[in-house]
């Protein structure tokens, strides 16, 4: 399974948290305007965070993040 | 498996509860306003509680959380 | 398989039903209002009874729980 | 796989009967009016019998028990 | 795979049929008119039984058991 | 993977028939008006041929057997 | 994988055809107007003939053989 | 997999070939007008030639052979 | 997965490429008008060349090759 | 998996790129107009890449590649 | 699972990122206008980058990368 995040500003950050006891950022990508990120999820990514303002699409829907 | 939660407010906390016989609390992530966290059913998660006012897609349809 | 629970009510309870011989209570969950949780059937759970109204989504659809 | 049960009623019946050569009631849980049981067919239960009037969710569609 | 069967009379019984070399009745399960049998095709039971008016729900579709 | 079958009339008749190099009735079930039988495909049973008159529901769709 | 036959006149008949090196055929059944038969593909039946006017269901869609 | 071939003209050949570094032809089939073949791809053909005239229903969709 | 084609023309081919490192042709079969062959993707066959006038289905839609 | 490629003009390149560290080109199979390759993601190719005017479905939808 | 990339301009970049511990660009493809690849995740790349204007075909969607 893979999500797909299309940056619609500068700046936007997708953050792999790890799987397992401890739940930390294990990496960060910074995005541009534009730019699109596809992701999975993995061994050892089990939970992703999104900062910034991006079209994020998903196995439920679509959705768009960012203050407003 | 996993849910999408875009934060419709500060604060908003997204709990992973264990898998088996003890059901607590492994981590609380904190949302600001906006953010999205995409975060599924693990080894270690069973359970998710949502608190504060969420966007939730899941597999089974789409809901909203807060109080109104 | 997860389910969804949203609390259209303070004090709504999720219980946890132990899978195998005995079926007792082995989790109560509490929610407020808005809150919402969502359970998983695990290898410690094979059946989730809910007390309160509430919101519920389930694969086979959606319903509300509560005496009116 | 499983099923959802509204009671619409008190004193609705959910029943768990065993699997294997011998069919008998191993488990028998009680609803108020407005509770929802979610129940797996398991190792121990392959079939499940309900009395009283409560809304039944099953993957071949809807119905209701009781009288009328 | 389980059907669903909801008695529309008092005196519905389903009945349980062996797998393997033999085919007999192992168990005879009676329903009073509202009461809902759900069932599932087990390493006991490959073939099901019928008789009485009742409301059947299966993966093939629906239907009403009965003379009329 | 099963069927369903709905007598029309008395004297309907489902045969299973044997899985393997030969191919023989293993077992006749007689049904009357009204009684309805779901029966699987199974290791000894590899066809199923049926007499009278009856509603059939299979994954293929529905039919109805008998002369007219 | 099963398919579906019902005779439309009498003499309609269903040939088993062997899976291997060699292509025999291994059974005939036959029915008379109205009867019906459902055969799978087996670990001995690769390939099925079908004489006669019949109303055949298979995964890919009906249709009916015979002359015309 | 299989497919359906109902001859539309007498003379229909239906022609397994083989799987593995050979292609040849190891079995042909020869219809009459209304005749079906129901045929699977197996572990001897993993190709399939039809010639003349026949209605062909397959997973991808149905079509009919023939010069017209 | 396999493929569905029909020629439109005379001299239609359609050509099995070798899987693994090197890519070559291992088989090239020739249809007259109207003729149809259904070909599998197998151990030996990874990639499939079409040229000429043909009608191709395929689990992602229907095409037709040749240069008009 | 595989894809479907009709050229729309002569010298459309189908390159199969290796799977594993190295990204590099195998294979180019060139097309002239009208022609068609059905090719599959392999243990040896992991990515396609399609330069000239072609006709391309894929799982995901249909598109055209080219210039213009 | 892949996805499909078509350049709507000269120079757009699509880089796969290393699955596991370490998140680094292991490859970058640059296509010019019209040309089309199509990419898999895999056991090296769990993760991959657009940059440029492109059309882009997902399971869960299409979209549009670049700039405007
Ligand atoms: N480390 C956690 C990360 C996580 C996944 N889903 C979550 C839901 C809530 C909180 C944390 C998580 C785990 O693997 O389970
Ligand atoms: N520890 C529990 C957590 C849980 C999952 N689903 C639940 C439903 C109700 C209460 C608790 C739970 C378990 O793994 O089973
Ligand atoms: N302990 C029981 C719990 C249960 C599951 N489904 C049920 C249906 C009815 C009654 C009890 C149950 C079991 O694992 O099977
Ligand atoms: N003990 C039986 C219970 C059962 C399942 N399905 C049934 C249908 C009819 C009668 C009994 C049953 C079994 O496991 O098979
Ligand atoms: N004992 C039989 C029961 C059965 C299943 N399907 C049938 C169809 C027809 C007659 C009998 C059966 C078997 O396991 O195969
Ligand atoms: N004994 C045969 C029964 C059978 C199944 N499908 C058939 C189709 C035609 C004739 C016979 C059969 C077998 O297992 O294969
Ligand atoms: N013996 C052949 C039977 C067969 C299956 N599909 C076919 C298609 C054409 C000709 C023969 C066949 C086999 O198992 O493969
Ligand atoms: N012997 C070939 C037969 C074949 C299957 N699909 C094909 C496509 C084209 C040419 C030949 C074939 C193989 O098993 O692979
Ligand atoms: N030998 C190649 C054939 C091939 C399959 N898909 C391709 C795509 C492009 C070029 C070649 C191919 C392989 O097995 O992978
Ligand atoms: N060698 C790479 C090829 C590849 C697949 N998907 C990609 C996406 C981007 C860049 C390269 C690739 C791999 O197997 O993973
Ligand atoms: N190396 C990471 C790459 C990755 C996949 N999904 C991600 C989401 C966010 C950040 C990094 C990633 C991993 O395999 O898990």
């Amino acid at each position: 399974d893979y999500i797909v995040v299309k940056a619609l500003e500068n700046g936007v950050t997708i953050i792999g948290m790890t799987r397992g006891k401890e739940t930390r950022f294990h990496h960060t990508e910074r995005l541009d305007k534009g730019e699109v990120l596809l992701a999975q999820f993995t061994e050892l990514t089990s939970a992703i965070k999104i900062r910034g303002k991006a079209q994020i699409l998903t196995r439920h829907g679509s959705l768009q993040s960012g203050a407003e």
